[in-house]
């Protein structure tokens, strides 16, 4: 038996708004801990890790390790089904073919199911980021709507972004046929709200390029948390990553543009 | 000009 439940169905909507665009299926991993999904999109370019634990949920429980292949289409149409304030509960037994989505309003009085088919999905686990955290040559922390700005504004000059950071902030730009941008963010010296702050922790400059198309896709996760953390090294992948409440956490790997 | 890098270059896919 699995029972998952959630007083705020709210953060689930917002945590499938965050990966909609990026996967269109995946498997959600569920055990004692928590649910847990890593996946890549199809190009190989990016990756979804998305970690929920299972003491950030009201109730949790889970017999034994189940591994769910969802439609996050299909889930995405059921958990606009919920109501803004609807409490929502998952359900499935132990070898399930199914999963029910459980909507109880506030005060009790509405109580709605839906029940959806998983799908067998080929296991492809990605024990990629199992290993101890790496060190970053930089580590920025500034607030998610302004990253969601600025990837929005410079993605009208070209197809990447590349971002340059040193100890006095961080440089975003971008060039294109018609023009170029550069968005620089001064590491801010007392923010009135923690939420409001730039922070930059750096072992050494890093320089690097990504595509626009993934930046736009990693930053629909922006309304799950006021600030969005970058740990960058050079020639590595970027760790584009938000907060969910108490509850976990959603991590967007992107591999840079490299030099042919 | 500069190509987009793939994950599986710098992870190992298990």
């Amino acid at each position: 038996m699995f029972e998952a439940r959630l007083v705020q169905s709210a953060i689930l909507k917002k945590v499938l708004d965050a990966i909609k665009d990026l996967l269109t299926e995946a498997t959600f991993e569920c055990s004692d801990s928590g649910i847990q999904v890593q996946a890549m999109d199809n190009a190989h370019v990016s990756l979804v890790s998305l970690n929920l634990r299972s003491d950030g949920f009201d109730k949790y429980r889970c017999d034994r390790n189940l591994s769910m292949g969802m439609s996050i289409a299909s889930m995405t149409k059921i958990l606009r089904c919920a109501g803004a304030e609807d409490t929502v509960t998952l359900r499935a037994v132990d070898n399930p073919e199914n999963i029910m989505f459980i909507f109880e309003s506030p005060n009790k009085e509405k109580l709605a199911e839906y029940e959806m088919k998983l799908i067998n999905m080929d296991q492809e686990h990605l024990g990629i980021i199992k290993t101890k955290e790496t060190s970053y040559s930089c580590v920025v922390k500034m607030p998610s709507q302004e990253f969601s700005r600025i990837c929005r504004d410079l993605s009208q000059f070209g197809e990447s972004i590349t971002f340059a950071c040193s100890k006095e902030g961080i440089k975003f730009s971008a060039s294109g046929d018609f023009g170029q941008a550069t968005v620089k963010l001064a590491q801010t010296a007392d923010a009135d709200k923690e939420e409001e702050a730039v922070l930059v922790t750096m072992q050494e400059p890093v320089k690097l390029t990504f595509s626009c198309r993934y930046l736009n896709c990693f930053v629909k996760a922006g309304p799950l948390c006021a600030q969005v953390q970058l740990s960058m090294s050079n020639d590595v992948p970027l760790v584009c990553e938000y907060k969910i409440g108490d509850i976990g956490h959603i991590r967007y790997y992107l591999a840079p543009k490299i030099d042919d | 000009t500069s190509t987009q890098g793939r994950l599986d270059t710098f992870f190992k896919v298990l």
